[in-house]
């Protein structure tokens, strides 16, 4: 939670100015594709924003059954 | 399947709030769920205590990070009733647990289902169909930037770091997509949720969802 400076915010949000030109020129002409661009987490380098928000611990999930689908799809 | 379904639609899902700088993304999206499928169960649509879950589930971390597993785990084995948020609010840190007497009114869940739908997300539909909004856990790296549309390349279903809350799909268009409920504030992507293509398992999406029972 330190304070951050603002040349640490400027070279993050630099940073972000060009990966959003990167990820928006792979798939111009692809309609309906996401648009990524300036929000409120711009000025976060990337392992700043995932140190504070991508904090989701993964699990193993078994892995889904086929004779469960057919009570789902018994389901009315 | 139908070609288009939302929660939304039926005015069971709760509006998107923000975990602003707490690393609760897990708690966010597993009260989510039990806040819309008491509401699919006829019980008046409320923000539940997500602060409860946060200060509560031992098997977590709090604002520091958790897992859907293990809250769900919790929130089975204990039987604990959910609060209203009004009555423990969020105040984005983890804090000590607040009891209630088991005479306080509160939402407890029956049981919860959690599998690996990958490669199977048609299965995946009629689950949320079924059991209502789903709990799922993505590699959300590249949501940083996200402004809009429907999320179907640089995001691979690497690390799930990230927790939502899926409420719906939409396949009209021309790339099928998952309507995604995030916890990141109104102001974020498409007022607040995102679109991921169905198909594919992109972002992981497929990779670990869970079912809540009330």
């Amino acid at each position: 939670n330190r304070p951050r400076s603002g040349d640490r915010q400027a070279a993050a949000f630099r940073e972000s100015l060009n990966r959003h030109r990167y990820l928006n020129s792979l798939f111009p002409s692809e309609n309906s594709t996401a648009v990524y661009g300036i929000n409120q987490f711009s000025y976060l380098f990337p392992e700043e924003f995932k140190a504070i928000y991508l904090r989701s611990k993964p699990s193993r999930f078994p892995r889904y059954p086929a004779e469960v689908q057919t009570s789902l799809s018994n389901v009315s | 399947l139908p070609l288009r379904f939302d929660w939304r639609d039926r005015h069971v899902v709760t509006q998107v709030r923000n975990q602003q700088a707490c690393g609760g993304c897990w708690a966010f999206s597993v009260v989510g769920a039990v806040e819309s499928v008491c509401a699919i169960k006829g019980e008046p649509l409320e923000d539940l205590s997500v602060q409860q879950v946060i200060d509560c589930s031992y098997n977590n971390y709090g604002c520091s990070g958790g897992s859907t597993l293990n809250a769900l785990n919790w929130l089975n084995k204990t039987q604990v009733k959910l609060v209203r948020d009004s009555e423990y609010p969020f105040k984005a840190q983890s804090g000590l647990c607040h009891y209630f007497s088991d005479s306080h009114s509160g939402f407890s869940i029956k049981g919860f289902s959690a599998y690996d739908f990958s490669d199977q997300e048609d299965q995946m539909a009629k689950a949320l169909l079924t059991f209502g909004p789903l709990v799922v856990v993505v590699d959300a790296v590249s949501w940083q930037d996200y402004l809009g549309g429907v999320i179907q390349h640089h995001c691979s279903s690497g690390e799930a770091n990230h927790a939502v809350l899926i409420t719906g799909f939409d396949r009209t268009g021309s790339t099928p997509y998952w309507i995604v409920r995030n916890s990141w504030g109104s102001s974020w992507g498409v007022d607040g949720y995102a679109h991921v293509k169905m198909g594919g398992n992109i972002c992981g999406i497929a990779d670990s969802v869970s079912a809540v029972f009330v």
